[in-house]
């Protein structure tokens, strides 16, 4: 069904890689076919996945970028060590996408028909966002039908958000009019802080049930797995980390329309 | 003797505009003057010391980087709730430096004759970074005289930086000789996880005594702090996070030569 669904969120360090790699790594678990894209120069994402050393030059997200010949994804695209899903890579090149996207034409649309062709080999496409509203951000708001969006629950994620979605009715108003909403997570989770629940309760009141049930609670295992280029489900599928995320997983294929 | 400080490390939510407003406050409680200068498009520094509504428009650091006239620092400057501490604010019109830039002279120098300007002025002067090795970023490595590194003990954060030391390497040697490092500061440390202790390690193994021995531990009423536009020391001065903040002003301090 080729779900494009952008992680996204201008605020640094509030899920957005972690979210990418356990909530994609739980869909595909669930027998879906999931494809991982990196948008990120930091490619936290290739890394955290174990695929740094698989990532053979001019084979990225940043030749899709920035060639004017149309690329075949299935050129860059690299199978993980769960069955099902795939990535397309990140590495440090992109870095200079950045600017040179500034100079190009339809520069916020370079990603989008890369993923138009890929779109009908998976049921979920993700893309893990840089924590800004630059240009990467932007193609990937415009490749998107949908935006998930992590959110930790402090006060400079929470003033984030409305920036965020301003930017998200921007995109639709000039360049992408179907973008919506797909959900908003809050992640890393502390239930014993008055902090956490305060926020909770205001991004409930704001964005009623496109808030998910599940809460990702603050974890170590979340933050160990990446370290060992592994998603928390192989890593430690007990601890309450992956379960968070394969309950997340649940909760969006029961959220699914019948077809 | 206007020390020209970066608090610089690309990956997001690691503590850069925590250690600014904290350690900035502590210092300026120890008598010395300071001046913080927001240089992220998401403004957390101007919002965290309570200063947004005090921001007027064409009155931020926007203006002195995009600008072709010489501005003085002393227009833009802001007073705060601390004595002896003033903030060169930023607001969202920041967002648009990062691609107005890349087409101007002496792109990557903008910021460092303002800072020049106000050296005299102040003990210390800290700039405030986005999560991202772009040209914001470069402006305040090349403004800058050291860079202070903030890093939260886990594996992304690690990672990142191979990548920060080789860019001000790249700067030093292209446009910053005499950039220096700092510091790195151990930041929202859990002492109970292994993963903590073991990045410590990895750190204090690589970077020796440039590692401070004050370490932030993780403590709730430094993410709430901002929520009141105060600085710790201001809204809870006996929580760890203040008195943390407050030990590092000490370690800083007492590392300076005597002049
Ligand atoms: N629920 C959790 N419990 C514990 N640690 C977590 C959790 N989620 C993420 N982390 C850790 O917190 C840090 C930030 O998470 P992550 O890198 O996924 O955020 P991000 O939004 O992608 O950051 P950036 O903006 O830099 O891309 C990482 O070190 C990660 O391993
Ligand atoms: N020692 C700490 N204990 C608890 N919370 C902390 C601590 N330090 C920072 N925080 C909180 O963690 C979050 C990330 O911190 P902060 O925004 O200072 O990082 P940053 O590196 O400036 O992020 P960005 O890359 O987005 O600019 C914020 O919500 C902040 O209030
Ligand atoms: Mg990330
Ligand atoms: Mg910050």
């Amino acid at each position: 069904m080729g779900r494009i669904i952008s992680i996204a969120n201008q605020k640094g360090g509030v899920g957005k890689t972690t979210t990418a790699i356990n909530l994609a790594a739980s869909l595909a678990m669930g027998e879906r076919s999931v494809l991982l894209v990196d948008l990120d120069p930091q490619s936290n994402l290739t890394s955290g996945i174990g695929l740094t050393e698989a990532v053979a030059s001019k084979r990225t997200v940043y030749e899709a970028l920035t060639s004017d010949t149309p690329l075949d994804p299935r050129e860059i695209e690299l199978d993980t060590q769960v069955t099902g899903l795939r990535l397309i890579p990140a590495d440090r090149h992109l870095t200079g996408a950045e600017v040179e996207l500034v100079g190009m034409l339809a520069r916020e649309s370079r990603l989008r028909p890369l993923l138009q062709q890929a779109k009908s080999r998976y049921d979920y496409i993700f893309i893990d966002t840089p924590p800004s509203l630059g240009l990467l951000t932007l193609n990937a708001l415009v490749a998107a039908e949908t935006i998930l969006i992590p959110l930790n629950c402090e006060y400079f994620a929470l003033e984030g958000l409305a920036e965020l979605t301003s930017t998200m009715q921007r995109v639709r108003a000039t360049l992408n009019p179907t973008l919506d909403l797909e959900g908003v997570l809050l992640t890393m989770a502390d239930t014993r802080t008055r902090l956490g629940q305060g926020v909770a309760e205001e991004v409930r009141r704001h964005f009623g049930d496109k808030v998910y049930d599940t809460v990702i609670p603050r974890n170590v295992r979340l933050a160990e797995a990446p370290g060992h280029g592994l998603p928390a489900i192989l890593y430690d599928v007990r601890s309450r980390g992956a379960e968070a995320y394969l309950a997340l997983a649940r909760e969006i294929l029961d959220r699914e329309a019948p077809r």
